[in-house]
């Protein structure tokens, strides 16, 4: 939107308690990734004059940019807590409309009017280009504010056409920012940095993101496009593309047994105290190989650096691209140090990596690879149960992947029978499960992972009375494990939504025949209290029991009187026993202004009045002087 | 909640943003906008 509607960088929020809870760890996820991938950030309100205040409104909406009215609305009402809908509607609020309202939209889009429903149609309109800007950026179909062929459709025919035919099932996508919608983001806010993300090599440049070779080791990570003994090809762009896609490799059938190579990053400056190691290991050596994750930290006044043994990785799979998370909890300049190992055993390759990505953010807690992937989808062999996972309160659960239904995927969250269930709260209170489909772009700031979350309620019942979150081993169906274990499983909580077939083999979200979920159970059952009141004095709760304050006013006692204490921001205020007037320095200038209007016309009425009075007076005077003249005169002649 | 083996939160409906609002009888400004007195004059 044209016009002075930005927020400032970091912007002041609130999370209503009004809102679901899905909804609010949905939210926060939805703060992470415009963190990851803009230099928007988000803090709680602290007094600002504006903020953005998210509520449980009757569906999803929100304004467009800052209206600079001190509170402003968003709603994430029932169903709207789905992470690309938050962000859609707060880039609403951060200054977008709708990609298809572009007024170059005819020129990529046909919209067919009489498919539209009636009376819907102004949903339909263009902004010129004096109230819309796209910043120099072509046509987005991809964009996260791309109405859908379907929107407002009277029928089951398109209301959107795209002229480019591939697009029709492209347009409308909820999963993430497109690289385009960031690309507005960014220029419109100015940025040039963004919070969490810190580094990014797929090593298609010689200079391998200035990664550097150590020398206190045996040998050295070697810059290659494939190794004899596999991999073929790297796994940024899967040897798709002649003269590019290298990766290093750590020849371990070259040193002896226990030789190190380290490869070590550039420098590297945390914000966040916190940060996610992702890259994608292959190996062709021993299976004993493996690979040290160090961090080489730099002190103040340490030029050499202390480095410190983070994560062993060990038993890696052979011959095939494996993805790895390892967190860290850098507070000082550090280097990610990789430390290939050749172990015992023949080898006749080695170690590889390619795609790494670094940010300050937090790792998934476990990850469900599914390989020979694309066999299973639409196939009645495409009902898969994940492995058991713990989550970190020691909570067993499993993901069921639905992938048999014809056009969509369906993905669910279930609790099943675990070790720890006896020291365990049951129903199982505020989980939220967040299942992510990873889309496995080499660089983190392009992905458009897919992503859904649940939450366990634990007051929630099914028909037969019994507490949907109960232990399974009480309310769980009997299941067993490939290995033919038995335990309990849960009902299932999810949707069978979760993404179409047609998206899902779109993108990198199939890499190899490889796909990768991405799980997160966290525990949010901090979001569910209100901030705590402080405990009421007897006085104050007497006397401002009975006495309510309007717009947020605080009640207090004053001299032993209830009274009402408003709201105020930068250039508003409410006013009244009650805080029920609202006042604001523009209505200032405006009754000062009037007022001064007003008493500049009065004293011109006064003045004209008086100076018609005067002259009428006068003229008087001179008439009766004339004619006592004239009398004179008669006599005199 | 009916027992059955899964809880679909979508109810088995893909519905977006616009339909979410369109089945509560919200006729907001492109389906999802709240516009102030302002824009919607101009609107």
């Amino acid at each position: 939107i044209v016009g002075e509607y930005r927020w400032p960088h970091t912007i002041p929020y609130v999370l209503e308690d009004s809102l679901e809870m899905n909804a609010k760890g949905v939210i926060l996820n939805a703060f992470e990734r415009y963190r990851l991938k803009s230099c928007i950030d988000f803090k709680p309100w602290a007094g600002e004059a504006n903020y953005i205040s998210v509520f449980k409104g009757s569906g999803c909406w929100s304004s467009v940019g800052n209206r600079h009215v001190g509170k402003q609305q968003l709603s994430i009402g029932q169903n709207c807590d789905r992470i690309a809908t938050v962000q859609h509607e707060f880039l609403h609020a951060l200054g977008f409309w709708h990609e298809q309202s572009r007024s170059d939209r005819d020129d990529y889009v046909s919209i067919m009017w009489d498919r539209v429903m009636s009376g819907r149609e102004h949903n339909f309109n263009t902004y010129n280009d004096q109230e819309s800007d796209s910043l120099n950026v072509p046509y987005d179909y991809t964009s996260v504010m791309h109405y859908s062929k379907t929107a407002f459709q009277n029928g089951t025919e398109p209301t959107i056409v795209t002229r480019i035919s591939d697009f029709m099932d492209v347009i409308g996508q909820r999963m993430d920012f497109s690289d385009s919608d960031l690309l507005k983001l960014n220029r419109l806010y100015n940025c040039t940095t963004s919070l969490s993300f810190m580094d990014s090599c797929s090593f298609e440049l010689e200079n391998v993101c200035g990664m550097i070779q150590s020398s206190d080791d045996n040998a050295d990570w070697q810059w290659v496009s494939q190794v004899p003994r596999g991999p073929e090809s790297d796994h940024s762009s899967m040897g798709q593309c002649k003269g590019s896609g290298f990766f290093m490799h750590f020849n371990s059938s070259s040193v002896s047994v226990g030789a190190t190579a380290l490869l070590e990053s550039r420098t590297l400056y945390p914000k966040r105290g916190f940060q996610c190691l992702q890259f994608y290991l292959y190996n062709t050596g021993s299976e004993n190989d493996q690979l040290n994750i160090y961090t080489r930290e730099y002190p103040a006044d340490n030029v050499v650096g202390t480095l410190t043994l983070v994560e062993e990785i060990k038993e890696i799979p052979i011959g095939s691209w494996q993805l790895y998370h390892v967190t860290l909890k850098m507070t000082k300049k550090f280097r990610v140090v990789f430390g290939g190992v050749r172990g015992a055993g023949a080898s006749l390759g080695g170690l590889s990596i390619d795609d790494i990505n670094l940010s300050e953010t937090q790792c998934p807690h476990h990850i469900w690879h599914i390989t020979n992937f694309t066999q299973l989808i639409g196939s009645p062999s495409g009902t898969l149960y994940s492995p058991p996972f713990y989550s970190p309160k020691g909570y067993a659960f499993q993901i069921h992947l639905n992938l048999s239904h014809s056009t969509n995927a369906g993905i669910y969250f279930h609790l099943i029978s675990g070790a720890n269930d006896d020291q365990l709260q049951w129903p199982c209170p505020w989980q939220q499960a967040t299942m992510t489909l990873l889309d496995q772009n080499p660089d983190i700031r392009q992905r458009m992972s897919n992503q859904r979350s649940v939450t366990t309620d634990p007051l929630m019942t099914t028909d037969n009375g019994s507490y949907l979150w109960d232990r399974p081993s009480k309310v769980g169906e009997v299941a067993f494990f490939p290995n033919g274990t038995q335990f309990r499983r849960g009902q299932g909580s999810g949707t069978s939504v979760f993404i179409t077939h047609k998206r899902l083999k779109s993108r990198d979200f199939i890499k190899g025949d490889d796909v990768y979920i991405l799980l997160t159970v966290e525990d949010i059952s901090h979001l569910n209290s209100t901030p705590v009141q402080p405990t009421p004095t007897s006085t104050v709760k007497d006397l401002c029991t009975n006495f309510t304050c309007e717009n947020d006013g605080i009640c207090i006692v004053q001299n032993g009187k209830a009274e009402c204490r408003c709201q105020s921001g930068e250039d508003w205020w409410y006013m009244g026993e009650r805080c029920e007037k609202r006042g604001s320095t523009r209505d200032t200038i405006v009754i000062a202004a009037s007022s001064t209007v007003a008493m500049f016309a009065l004293m011109l009425i006064v003045t004209l009045i008086s100076v018609y009075c005067t002259r009428k007076k006068y003229r008087r005077r001179i008439s009766s002087n004339t004619a006592a003249m004239t009398l004179e005169n008669q006599h005199a002649f | 909640l009916p027992t059955q083996e899964n809880f679909d939160v979508d109810g088995g409906l893909d519905q977006d943003i616009f339909d979410i609002n369109e089945d509560l009888g919200l006729d907001l400004f492109e389906g999802d906008i709240r516009l102030d007195g302002a824009q919607d004059r101009n609107s």
